[in-house]
């Protein structure tokens, strides 16, 4: 019968895409906070 | 032999680890020490380069399993550094005859991440039950990682890079190196992986992605098909329904235009899997609730249009039997291959392996036959329909607007009158009941979000053999959600249209039990 | 069998959270040894919140910008120095800050006087008259 599938630790009604907090498939992190941000830093930073 | 020279390698490369984990250092130190390294000789030819990333590779493994009792942030200063050392070669390569820097940065990378596949293939084989995938893990995941933050900036290049992660993983797949399975699950569906392949513009990523996704998938059949569920398999399976949910909500559309190739290699015991992949529809679609009372499905303005199938659906089909086919869908002459169906579609036994599921039959040639009949009855219903109002349009004055308006959806009647139906009907008629199920399942999984083929599979019901009919469908809505759209239309349909005296079938109220599931699904129904 | 045997060697080491994190650069190899009631190490994820940086002063900010290239830091610093007004100046490599409204404003660049940041020489901030900011060069 498979299972419920809203109890394995992804918000599926989020508004927002869940691959940016997506940490792991073998566990979740508590919050999307300690799931380091994506950033990105432009090449001229680089001085 | 080398033993000196890779001593000297091994030097250097904890020299540059030194580097890397001053506090003070900077590009400026990292630039100096490649061109010392570049002097000396040392990434000169391919035979030194080579042998100097496999024992930093090697010395990054090592320092790991000899640290990480003790401190798994110190573990991993080795592969940190590696990972550093890569990426600012990477950074600092240029194409020898000047033309196209990006071009042989990315053909660099590709040649290290090799030298990392080899060496991961080595401890895979020699350490066996003592392999340990967690280094590698960290050095893929921090080579994406890198590489995002550097080249995301140039889309063009990034996507290269992408690729030659890609290919790497799709070296890496379980198949191939049972015992790096959970970590590359894990890099498959990185942050700095699964969404930027699948984001790239035009979906230039997706056809990768997918190959990945079937290899993960048909590594899992063994497992799934067979009796108890190990831990190790309920975690696997369990990661996989956590990607899964990840792309259904991100990513619907890879899924349904891709829907085809992942029903091909899941077994068919895994139908909350199937379901999951078979939910997905277009974001931009929005779905009547199919609970709404008097839902006319042919009236939606989908229900014509044909799905996206990117998935190269008539390869399983034989040449042979494609001509066959299509000489009979055009003549509807008899022809040989309708009467011995179980003969063609059987597996031949000794290609019955793991990975068939455990079946007899050829079960992506069940799929692939059923679509390919599919597509060409609903192109010839198109075809009969248009023709029609061609006559009709003439002859509307003196019939009446009934033709002229009728709705654009072909009566059941009409469908049944088509050779399409013919090669359906006897595939009911001549298959055991084994065979019959497979390719009912093959029906049951057209029945996703509306779109032509849905609606066409939704009526292509015959009287007899209701009762399996019913079961395929009937064990697709009681696992656990989601359950796709088509597939509550058209057990819906089955269940209040007179016309099929649902009710009546004996086969409801074969047992108190089932009696009581078909009261429980009708009324939530 | 074998994929069975190895499966069990890829669960025995399942993958964590610590596995994949962004590596910490900074591991100071002999730290000062503060008295113990001081915090030994930095409050885990102290450094990668936006609003520790508002605290920051703008020296610690231009720190962190030149000294903690590449990483995620370094993007926070710059948000902050840019939520602050300046303005980073892709061919001197360095921060501008208007001093005062400039004379000429064109869409191609503004004139006037300007503070920029210098970080290889005095590592001090310095005024610049009759300074051109060529929009071409602004990141």
């Amino acid at each position: 019968l498979g299972r419920d599938l809203t109890t394995l630790g992804l918000s599926l009604n989020s508004a927002e895409p869940l691959y940016g907090t997506f940490a792991s498939p073998w566990f979740e992190v508590p919050t999307s906070a300690d799931v380091e941000a994506e950033f990105h830093v432009p090449a001229c930073y680089n001085v | 032999d080398n033993s000196v020279l890779r001593e000297q390698l091994a030097f250097i490369f904890a020299e540059w680890i030194r580097v890397y984990q001053l506090p003070t250092s900077n590009d400026k130190d990292y630039g100096a020490f490649i061109n010392s390294i570049q002097q000396q000789g040392v990434l000169k030819g391919e035979e030194i380069s080579s042998l100097f990333f496999r024992v930093c590779t090697e010395m990054s493994v090592e320092s790991y399993i000899k640290y990480k009792v003790t401190n798994t942030t110190a573990a991993y200063q080795g592969v940190d550094a590696f990972v550093k050392l890569i990426v600012t070669l990477v950074k600092h390569y240029s194409d020898p005859q000047g033309v196209n820097h990006s071009g042989a940065k990315v053909t660099y990378l590709t040649t290290l991440l090799s030298i990392i596949v080899l060496v991961l293939a080595q401890a895979h084989e020699q350490r066996r039950g003592q392999f340990n995938q967690k280094p590698f893990l960290r050095l893929f995941s921090g080579l994406l990682t890198e590489m995002m933050t550097s080249y995301e900036s140039s889309p063009g290049m990034y996507f290269q890079i992408l690729t030659a992660f890609s290919n790497t993983f799709h070296t890496l797949q379980p198949l191939v190196f049972p015992g790096f399975t959970y970590g590359w699950l894990s890099l498959i569906s990185h942050r700095a992986f699964m969404p930027k392949l699948l984001l790239a513009e035009n979906g230039k990523g997706w056809a990768s992605f997918q190959k990945l996704l079937v290899c993960l998938f048909r590594f899992l059949i063994p497992f799934l098909v067979g009796g108890e569920m190990r831990d190790t398999t309920r975690a696997l399976y369990k990661g996989t329904l956590r990607v899964l949910l990840v792309l259904l909500h991100d990513f619907p559309e890879f899924l349904c235009d891709y829907h085809f190739s992942f029903c091909d290699v899941i077994p068919h015991t895994c139908i909350q899997l199937r379901n999951l992949i078979l939910s997905a529809f277009p974001r931009n679609m929005r779905l009547p609730d199919p609970f709404t009372p008097n839902l006319k499905v042919d009236l939606l303005a989908e229900i014509h249009q044909p799905p996206r199938v990117l998935s190269d659906y008539t390869s399983s089909l034989s040449v042979s039997m494609k001509s066959d086919v299509d000489t009979y869908l055009r003549t509807r002459e008899h022809a040989a291959f309708l009467d011995n169906w179980q003969e063609i579609l059987a597996l031949d036994p000794n290609n019955q392996d793991l990975f068939s599921g455990g079946s007899k039959y050829n079960v992506p040639m069940i799929n692939s036959l059923v679509l390919y009949v599919g597509v060409n009855g609903i192109a010839q219903l198109h075809a009969s329909k248009s023709e029609d109002n061609g006559n009709s349009s003439s002859s509307s004055k003196d019939i009446g607007d009934a033709n002229a308006n009728r709705s654009s959806s072909s009566s059941s009647s009409q469908i049944a009158q088509t050779a399409s139906m013919d090669i359906f009907q006897k595939l009911l008629t001549e298959l055991d009941s084994e065979g019959r199920y497979l390719f009912l399942s093959a029906i049951a999984n057209q029945l996703r979000y509306p779109n032509s083929h849905t609606h066409y599979f939704s009526r292509a019901t015959q009287e007899k053999i209701k009762e399996q009919i019913t079961r395929v469908l009937l064990e697709r809505l009681i696992v656990n959600r989601p359950h796709p759209w088509g597939l509550l239309i058209t057990f819906i349909e089955l269940i209040k249209n007179p016309r099929y005296a649902f009710w009546d079938h004996a086969f409801t109220r074969i047992d108190p039990d089932i009696e009581k599931l078909f009261d429980s699904v009708s009324r939530s129904v | 069998f074998f994929a069975q045997q190895m499966l069990e060697a890829s669960y025995q080491f399942m993958p964590e959270a610590v596995d994949t994190e962004r590596p910490k650069n900074y591991a100071p190899k002999d730290p000062y040894p503060t008295p113990s009631y001081y915090p030994q190490a930095p409050m885990p994820g102290v450094f990668d919140s936006p609003a520790m940086f508002e605290k920051f002063d703008i020296d610690t900010l231009f720190f962190i910008f030149y000294y903690q290239q590449g990483t995620y830091q370094q993007y926070l610093a710059a948000r902050e120095l840019k939520k602050q007004s300046w303005r980073f100046h892709k061919k001197y490599l360095t921060w501008f800050q208007r001093h005062e409204e400039p004379k000429a404003i064109t869409d191609d660049y503004e004139q006037g006087t300007y503070i920029y940041f210098d970080y290889e020489g005095a590592w001090c901030q310095r005024k610049k008259t009759d300074f051109r900011f060529e929009y071409k060069f602004l990141e």
